[in-house]
């Protein structure tokens, strides 16, 4: 789509094509773009450069949300402690993304308790422990083969006696076709709604950006069993645009809350809908 | 072919291979005899299926050791594919047919990495090399291999950090780990879920680096796994596993047959 040229069929195609490549999807993509095609039609859309502009808001508003007002790092706590399950498959960053959410807390000054609740996978609980230090968090944690409800629930006790303004709890990564570990996080989160009423506050899905539409069917599964109430997107500094996020918020309604930009601590943004849009057409 | 063209790009197969395999099918279904029994719906159905068996590989392929031992394997790819565990599932298959094996821990940069792949080798039965956080990776890979060397093993096993095909830096490191090891093989490890990225991010490390095989992990998802064909279709290169769960019996040869029908949906 150049600026002044007209918007014809093939640069429609064109348009639906790079969405495609970005993740978004057969289906969103194409509804997209009839949005550019009934603006041609009605007149509203004349050349490239607008079009570009029709999707950008089109993109931005789906992904926005109807809660973009809601959870994220400046918003007020709710608890104390503010409760944060991280939840996800194998291997997206959660474990990371725990780290510099802790730090940002950190950096307002705040109590952080980091709940090492993957009990399951090797060197797991080191990874989070070093990452405690680097933060200057306190870690709950358990011996090998715990229960990884039990850890959550300490957890929750240990934030409270200690005046932990933020309780940031980790999960073992999970497959969401395996229902005995579907079964584990639900009791997770259902053991931290007893220790405190009303927790956990925000549970969130860790979603890697080169994750393909089986995205979809992660947050469908997760938001199912648990409740969502936002995602992380992490590795957008790497080359894949994370487009699965377009179809979650259509069908889901589950807004971003944060990015990930990189493995440091600093490598945290939160979610803004307008830059993610631009960055999609860039 | 509309229909195909769909499906497959839902399975995450990338659209540039989506174009050139659909045409390569239809021209195929033009050019040959309906087959007899089969509606023609049917038979183009069948050839998509034979042709993207063919291009998967057509067979199974073996990890087969050096003439001179030790054989040293590399894993890489981008960050959490799962290159530590499946470096330790492999490590296990070899112990299980009798060979020496040694692990080694050249991931010095993310938090325990040299502590989760100490424990894993314990569970693999397998030797193991590692130094601490901040030591360079080449280094730690080059005496890992000597050691392995000189304490026999047949075969030494290579994790390396988790990277970006953009980095130029890290992408050079590897280049280098390459040059001062010369392994036999270099196995991309690839999630089984990635979507259109695939062929960007593996065409890059090949040429990069040159790979010598791929492994496509968490494929116990209900991920269709198009990168599969993706990554095979970009590289030419053999899929060698398929990771198959979180424990280290959690891997399987790669079965052409089984992906294609699981691609196809
Ligand atoms: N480039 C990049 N790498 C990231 C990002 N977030 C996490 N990583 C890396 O991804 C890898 C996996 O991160 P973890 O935090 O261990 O992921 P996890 O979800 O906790 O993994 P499991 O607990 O094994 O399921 C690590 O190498 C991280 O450094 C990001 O935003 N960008
Ligand atoms: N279900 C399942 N999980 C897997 C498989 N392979 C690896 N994993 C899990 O995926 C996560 C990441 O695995 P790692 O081996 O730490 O990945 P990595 O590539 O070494 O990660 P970095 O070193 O951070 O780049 C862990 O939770 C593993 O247990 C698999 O085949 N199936
Ligand atoms: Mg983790
Ligand atoms: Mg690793």
């Amino acid at each position: 789509l150049l600026g002044e040229a007209r918007v014809d069929e093939s640069a429609l195609e064109d348009l639906e094509d790079r969405l495609i490549q970005a993740d978004v999807g057969v289906r969103t993509s194409a509804e997209l773009v009839e949005i550019v095609r009934l603006g041609v039609a009605r007149g509203e859309i004349e050349n490239g450069e607008s079009a570009r502009r029709a999707m950008v808001r089109a993109v931005e508003g789906l992904v926005k949300g109807s809660s973009s007002a809601g959870a994220h790092i400046d918003a007020p706590l709710q608890g104390p402690p503010h409760v944060i399950v991280f939840a996800g498959v194998n291997g997206v960053g959660k474990t990371t993304t725990i780290a510099k959410v802790g730090a940002r807390y950190r950096a307002q000054g705040r109590r952080v308790l980091l709940a090492a609740g993957d009990t399951f996978r090797a060197g797991a609980v080191d990874q989070l422990a070093v990452w405690a230090e680097r933060i200057g968090a306190d870690i709950v944690k358990q011996g090998a083969g715990a229960d990884s409800a039990s850890v959550a629930f300490d957890a929750v006790q240990a934030a409270r006696a200690r005046g932990a303004d933020v309780l940031l709890v980790d999960t073992a990564g999970r497959l969401h076709t395996k229902t005995n570990l579907m079964e584990e996080i639900k009791k997770v989160v259902r053991v931290i709604g007893k220790a405190l009423p009303g927790a956990p506050h925000e549970v969130l899905l860790v979603l890697d950006a080169t994750t393909g539409q089986n995205g979809l069917v992660q947050a469908r599964e997760f938001h199912s069993t648990i409740g969502l109430t936002g995602l992380v997107l992490t590795k957008l500094d790497g080359t894949a645009k994370g487009g699965i996020v377009i179809q979650i918020a259509r069908d889901l309604g589950l807004p971003v809350r944060y990015v990930g930009t990189g493995e440091g601590l600093d490598d945290l943004e939160p979610f803004d809908a307008a830059s993610y849009a631009e960055a999609l057409f860039g | 072919m509309r229909e195909i063209r769909t499906a497959l790009l839902e399975a995450d197969v990338n659209f540039h291979v989506v174009k050139e395999f659909t045409e390569a099918a239809k021209a195929r279904a033009v050019g040959q005899e309906v087959l007899g029994s089969l509606t023609p719906g049917q038979a183009v159905v069948k050839i998509v299926h034979e042709e993207m068996v063919r291009i998967l590989g057509g067979a199974t392929v073996r990890l087969a050791l050096a003439p001179n031992p030790p054989t040293v394997v590399m894993m890489v790819g981008l960050q959490g594919s799962g290159k530590t565990t499946t470096a330790a599932k492999i490590a296990r298959q070899f112990v299980a047919d009798g060979r020496r094996v040694s692990l080694v821990a050249a991931d010095t940069q993310r938090p325990a990495a040299i502590d989760q792949l100490a424990v894993l080798a314990g569970q693999a039965g397998c030797a193991f090399y590692g130094t601490t956080p901040g030591d360079d990776p080449v280094r730690v890979a080059e005496e890992g291999v000597r050691r392995g060397s000189t304490q026999l093993a047949d075969v030494v096993i290579v994790d390396t950090a988790g990277r970006l095909q953009i980095d130029e830096p890290l992408m050079d490191e590897l280049g280098r780990m390459r040059e001062t090891l010369r392994p036999k093989e270099i196995l991309f490890v690839a999630d089984g879920m990635t979507g259109q990225e695939a062929v960007n991010v593996a065409r890059r490390f090949d040429e990069r680096i040159g790979l010598t095989g791929i492994v496509l992990t968490k494929m116990d998802g209900d991920a269709r796994g198009g990168a599969a064909l993706s990554i095979r279709a970009v590289t030419g290169k053999p899929i060698v596993y398929i990771g198959t769960g979180e424990k280290l019996d959690g891997i399987e040869p790669f079965h052409p047959e089984r992906i294609a029908s699981r691609i196809l949906g």
